[in-house]
């Protein structure tokens, strides 16, 4: 039997462009978590300041074995009620998971480095994705989250949001990133940006 | 280890973003499946900053039902893109399952067949194989069996590139074409995009997942993951 013939998936899938909604800004970097030298820490920042402040929501692995991440974005949500929480921390090639007291340290350890950058408590969600049972490298976390702030790698532009997408990838073979610009009947233009990582290990069930 | 996260600039009030996310992800990404197999991390979150100037969309907002369908249909695409990376994925699968007499009982059903080793090889194979279908819906884990009824079951292809017949029909009331029109089962499962359609003829609701099919790449990609 032959399967089909290969395609080449990021030509077809990964936009050229996009647009963005206001206010958001993106980081990325190498830290060196990845053997392979890949960007492997993302973060996502709100920089809006006037009309509202910010809401957050998610929904989580209904595994019985949460990793760490889960854990602690579950427990900001649920003490901020989803308000006021402006970043989004993630790294791949770790998954922090099944990885006990130390984990969750990590994990808080993690969402503090970023909250003490936008010099706001319990301001951030954090998400690891990689391999399972093996600790976080934070010397390398915590290097990579001090050099996207202290030299200011944010951007908003295209080339920023593709390079986040990359960034959560694990054995992903392109980015998944998409944005689309909607119409209210009053007549206000709002965007939507998504971004999405997984290949395997698929079969979500998240409450 | 599915991850994502969607943001917007419109303002959403905290309660009603968590249930509009709550309804996206139960018709998106909880709808997929590439190896059935669920990670320690999944997690999808969603902030809203409130950067466009217009009143805060809550749940009695008359923009909330639009806002709500436009975030779960902004939710399909993305998780249609983790289906189509699939691990050594080379065809995009959608499972459609009708006229079911629950919503729920027709997700299970189109879960159990996204979920289908053998199913899905089949697909990998381009091979026609109803009989694996079939299996996938009988020992689906339904509450009770209320939904099926083995002589009102209808089982098709549906080619997704507007070719005719559109309709390839593999079971028609619960019996088996026999004489299946192979050459035409050949071109359908030759797409790279498949649709299975399952009408279960007991019911009104119906319920769609997205799946792959499973080729030997899958294995190679996961036989040395850790190491």
């Amino acid at each position: 039997q032959q399967g089909s013939k290969m395609i080449d998936k990021y030509a077809l899938y990964v936009p050229k462009s996009g647009v963005f909604p206001k206010g958001f800004k993106v980081a990325s970097t190498a830290t060196g978590v990845k053997k392979n030298g890949n960007l492997d820490l993302g973060i996502i920042v709100n920089t809006n300041k006037c009309h509202h402040q910010s809401s957050a929501a998610a929904v989580f692995t209904t595994n019985k074995f949460k990793a760490a991440p889960v854990l602690v974005s579950r427990r900001v949500l649920e003490e901020t009620s989803g308000k006021n929480v402006n970043a989004i921390v993630v790294n791949s090639g770790c998954a922090n998971s099944v990885t006990g007291e130390v984990g969750l340290a990590d994990a808080n350890e993690m969402v503090g480095l970023v909250n003490s950058k936008l010099g706001v408590e319990n301001s951030t969600l954090v998400m690891s994705t990689g391999v399972i049972g093996q600790r976080l490298q934070m010397d390398k976390i915590s290097q990579g989250i001090d050099k996207i702030f202290s030299e200011n790698e944010f951007g908003s532009d295209f080339s920023s949001w593709l390079n986040i997408a990359k960034s959560i990838c694990t054995t992903d073979t392109f980015p998944k990133l998409i944005s689309s610009e909607f119409t209210l009947p009053n007549g206000v233009k709002y965007t939507l940006t998504g971004m999405a990582k997984g290949a395997g290990m698929i079969c979500p069930n998240m409450a | 280890t599915l991850l994502g996260f969607i943001v917007t600039d419109l303002p959403i009030e905290s309660h009603a973003l968590q249930k509009m996310l709550r309804f996206s992800t139960e018709r998106s990404f909880n709808c997929i499946s590439v190896d059935g197999d669920m990670s320690t991390n999944d997690t999808i979150c969603m902030i809203a900053n409130g950067a466009v100037d217009t009143p805060e969309i809550t749940e009695s907002s008359p923009y909330y039902e639009q806002v709500k369908e436009q975030v779960t249909e902004f939710g399909k695409r993305l998780a249609h893109l983790v289906v189509r990376d699939g691990e050594g994925a080379t065809k995009f699968v959608t499972v459609n399952v009708k006229n079911a007499l629950t919503f729920e009982d027709a997700k299970i059903i189109a879960e159990s067949i996204s979920n289908s080793s053998l199913v899905k090889t089949a697909l990998y194979g381009k091979d026609a194989n109803w009989g694996r279908i079939l299996c996938a819906i009988g020992y689906a884990k339904l509450q009770n069996l209320s939904s099926l009824d083995v002589e009102k079951i209808n089982v098709s292809f549906i080619a997704t590139d507007n070719s005719e017949p559109r309709e390839l029909k593999l079971v028609v009331n619960g019996v088996p074409q026999l004489e299946i029109d192979e050459e035409r089962a050949s071109e359908i499962l030759a797409l790279t995009d498949l649709e299975v359609l399952v009408d279960l003829g007991t019911g009104k609701e119906e319920a769609q997942f997205w799946t792959c099919d499973l080729s030997h790449e899958y294995v190679t990609i996961n036989g040395d993951y850790r190491s």
